[in-house]
C-alpha cells in the first residue's frame, strides 16, 4: 500500500 | 502597513480558499508584498501565498511585520465587504489588532473593522527551487470537476503524464474511474486550452481530498498550473494579477 508522506519530508526547516 | 486592494474581492476569495485548509496565520509584510505559508494539520499541504506589492494601490509598508490572523476572524469580518469595495489593510510597528477598511465605489459608505492579531510561532519550510518533470495548464473548472467527480469514487488519484497526455485515474470501492486529457489548443478561447510540457514521463499518487479543498481557488482564476516531479509534491498554482499567486504543494503517497 501507498503511504502518505509528510510535507516536510520534501521541504528543508529553517 | 497600509494597503489599499481596488476590489475586495480578490482577498474575500483567497481568504474563502484557504480557510479550510489553515487556520491561524501569520500575513508576512514586507515592502515587495503581504506573503502568506502555512501548513495544514496534518502536515501533508503547504498553503504558499504571495500577494505583491504591484497588486495594491497605494503599498506602503515600512518595517517588516507579522500579522498573526486567525482565518476564521478574517472571514466573518471580510463578509461585510462587497466585492466591488475598495479594501484597505492598516497596522501600526508592532501592532494589536489590523484595520480593514471597507469602501463603496458607489456611495458614501465606509466601514471599519478592527481583528485582533495573534502570536503564532510558525516554522517557515525552504521550499527548493525546482525543475519539475511535468507541466501542465488546465481551465481551472476542468481541474475541479476531475477532482470531484473522482473524490467520488476514491480517496487518492494517481496522475500519470506521458507524452500521450495526463490520465487522473482513481479505483474505489464501487469500481474505477479516469479521465484523460491532451494538449489542445483552443483558437477560440485560449482560457479553454491544455498545455502540456513535459521532461519526462511523471506517475504520481495523491489524496484527492486535498485537491478538492485547493479547488475551492478556481474562482481566483480561469487557469490552474499542475507541476509534477517523481516522488516530490505536487504544486497546484492559481495566478493572480500581478505575478501574485496562490499555491498549494500537496505531498505524494509513496509504496513501500
Amino acid at each position: 500500500a501507498k503511504k502518505q508522506q509528510s510535507i516536510s519530508n520534501f521541504f528543508s526547516k529553517p | 502597513l497600509e494597503a489599499r486592494l481596488e476590489q475586495a474581492a480578490m482577498l474575500k476569495r483567497v481568504v474563502d480558499a484557504i480557510k479550510d485548509l489553515v487556520q491561524d496565520c501569520n500575513f508576512d509584510c514586507n515592502d515587495s508584498g503581504i506573503a502568506l505559508q502555512a501548513m495544514d494539520n496534518s502536515h501533508v499541504a503547504l498553503v504558499s501565498m504571495m500577494l505583491k506589492s504591484e497588486s495594491f494601490s497605494p503599498f506602503r509598508c515600512d518595517r517588516n511585520i507579522a500579522l498573526g490572523i486567525n482565518l476564521t476572524s478574517l472571514t466573518k469580518v471580510l463578509r461585510a465587504a462587497q466585492g466591488d469595495d475598495i479594501l484597505t489593510l492598516k497596522a501600526e510597528d508592532a501592532p494589536d489588532v489590523v484595520n480593514l477598511t471597507f469602501e463603496s465605489p458607489e456611495s458614501d459608505r465606509l466601514s471599519e473593522y478592527d481583528i485582533k492579531l495573534m502570536d503564532i510561532d510558525q516554522e517557515h519550510l525552504g521550499i527548493p527551487d525546482t525543475e519539475y518533470a511535468a507541466t501542465i495548464t488546465l481551465p481551472s473548472s476542468e481541474f475541479s470537476r476531475i477532482t470531484r467527480d473522482l473524490s467520488a469514487l476514491s480517496e487518492s488519484v494517481a496522475i500519470e503524464c506521458t507524452k500521450e497526455g495526463v490520465k487522473f485515474t482513481c479505483t474505489g470501492d464501487i469500481g474505477n474511474g479516469s479521465v484523460s486529457l491532451r494538449q489542445h489548443t483552443n483558437v477560440e478561447n485560449d482560457a479553454k486550452s491544455v498545455d502540456i510540457s513535459l521532461t519526462e514521463p511523471v506517475a504520481l499518487t495523491f489524496s484527492l481530498k486535498y485537491l478538492v479543498n485547493f479547488c475551492k481557488a478556481a474562482g481566483l482564476s480561469d487557469r490552474v498550473r499542475l507541476c509534477l516531479s517523481n516522488e516530490v509534491p505536487l504544486l497546484v498554482e492559481y495566478g493572480l494579477s500581478n505575478n501574485s499567486y496562490l499555491r498549494f504543494y500537496l505531498a505524494p503517497k509513496i509504496g513501500d
